[in-house]
């Protein structure tokens, strides 16, 4: 099993449209997948499906108890299509960001890693969505994760903040005793224009080997797939956005035989 | 003196642009604007040209003491442009969501108020920019604001929270005992799309005389005016994104008038 938490300060740089569509097509191609929704808005919970009113328990029960004292991960569980299956978010998560923050207890940004590794069902891939900031949602995501993909949007603002972030996970990395797998997605990309062009070139020359080969392009049916509460392998195979998130689930497949 | 937060927990939906640019069109039309940024990221900042590691104190040392006890908010500004200030931020502040978020104080969401009460300096426009969640920071904004001005692309993500941050906003109103002005303005618009344009009728029908008339589209020219570090007046007044923000900029001037 291989736990993946896609993460970025910046917002909107396509965080929640990866975690959907990349589970769409690892699960297309038969892998079993967990999408962990650690961000209080919610969005990946809808963007497959699944309305975050209508779910009685979510991740936050998971959470905030002490490992074993509230329900497993497997508890609140919600299958979203075949092979597909979400630990939901809402809004009460936000309400974790305080509880957890002010104890002093160790455990706190633990408690999705410790969630994680009791999950009984076998899965091939955990993929976990983070909010815009580093907090103790986010903490507890790189916890659980073994690999980090940071979507970065071909923009001045995204590309500005992405060494500092890098340089977070590092001292994260010392703290936890654990190496991360980090590698950069460039998103939103709308390959007409210069400006997008040079932004990514420069993005390949200071971040080399980091940066995934796929690059996502701006595609209006990722939209129109998260509107109708399904991933893009579902919407419309025929898709650029379609092509780009199954190029990249094909290279992180592909990453696995060279470990 | 006009003071306007503008917000929304949904990321990447084009509130520091709208900061910055809105701010370089009041300043065009000859309004003394001062800029508060409220974010970590320091993106209005940076979109001002100003490096956020080149400056010695920033808005944490203003909010981080009792007022009084830290210098002002008029001793830390720099100069951005002709009639625009900037009180600029840095990765530090996101430590004052740490301090003041487990201060019991009642006093803690109203430092960023009683600073711009102080500030001896006559501007006509005071322009805050949040981070992407509702924090102690992002309070401190709307207590220190009389309007609020939420960016909302025309997308399902972004408009599925707006009813929501509605809620929350009028819940603050209560606790707050004064009125806040809230208007939502379409940003990021691409009007090629079928997509986007059922979404921004979908917009107007729902939320009527909220939404202003203008419309903010879809124009590379303010990517590049962010990366260069000025406004999009500075820029290129020939520009879709001059057009829209200097729309922006009387409708929101001509408001005064009707108040
Ligand atoms: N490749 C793409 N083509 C077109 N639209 C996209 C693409 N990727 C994302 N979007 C749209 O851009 C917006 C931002 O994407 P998304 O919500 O996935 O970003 P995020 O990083 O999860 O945002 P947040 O910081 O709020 O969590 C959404 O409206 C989404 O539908
Ligand atoms: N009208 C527009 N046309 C083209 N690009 C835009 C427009 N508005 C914003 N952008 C770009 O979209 C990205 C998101 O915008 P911006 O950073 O202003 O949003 P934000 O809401 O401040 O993000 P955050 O939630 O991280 O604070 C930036 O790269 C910006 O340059
Ligand atoms: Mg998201
Ligand atoms: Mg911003």
């Amino acid at each position: 099993m291989r736990t993946i938490a896609v993460m970025n300060q910046k917002g909107g740089c396509g965080k929640t449209t990866t975690i959907v569509n990349l589970a769409g097509c690892l699960a297309h191609e038969g892998h079993r997948v967990l999408v962990v929704d650690m961000d209080p808005q919610a969005h990946a919970t809808l963007g497959l499906g699944i309305d975050p009113e209508d779910v009685s328990e979510n991740i936050y029960e998971v959470l905030c108890e002490e490992p074993g004292e509230g329900p497993g991960l497997d508890e609140i569980v919600v299958n979203a299509s075949e092979h597909l299956n979400v630990a939901p978010s809402g809004v009460i998560l936000s309400a974790l960001e305080q509880k957890l923050g002010s104890e002093s207890s160790s455990g706190r940004t633990e408690r999705l890693a410790v969630a994680v590794e009791r999950l009984p069902k076998p899965y091939d891939f955990v993929l976990i969505d983070c909010p815009p900031n580093v907090g103790v949602l986010t903490f507890n995501a790189l916890r659980a994760a073994q690999e980090v993909i940071i979507p970065l949007e071909t923009s001045y603002y995204a590309m500005h903040g992405v060494a500092k972030l890098l340089e977070t996970i590092a001292l994260l990395e010392d703290r936890l005793g654990h190496e991360l797998r980090v590698r950069l997605l460039p998103t939103l990309f709308d390959g007409r224009t210069r400006f997008a062009k040079r932004a990514l070139t420069e993005i390949r020359e200071t971040y080399k080997d980091l940066v995934f080969d796929t690059v996502i392009r701006h595609n209006v049916r990722l939209r129109e797939a998260a509107q109708r509460g399904v991933t893009i392998a579902k919407l419309d195979r025929r898709s650029y956005g379609f092509v780009d998130y199954m190029s990249l689930a094909l290279e992180v497949l592909f990453d696995e035989e060279q470990r």
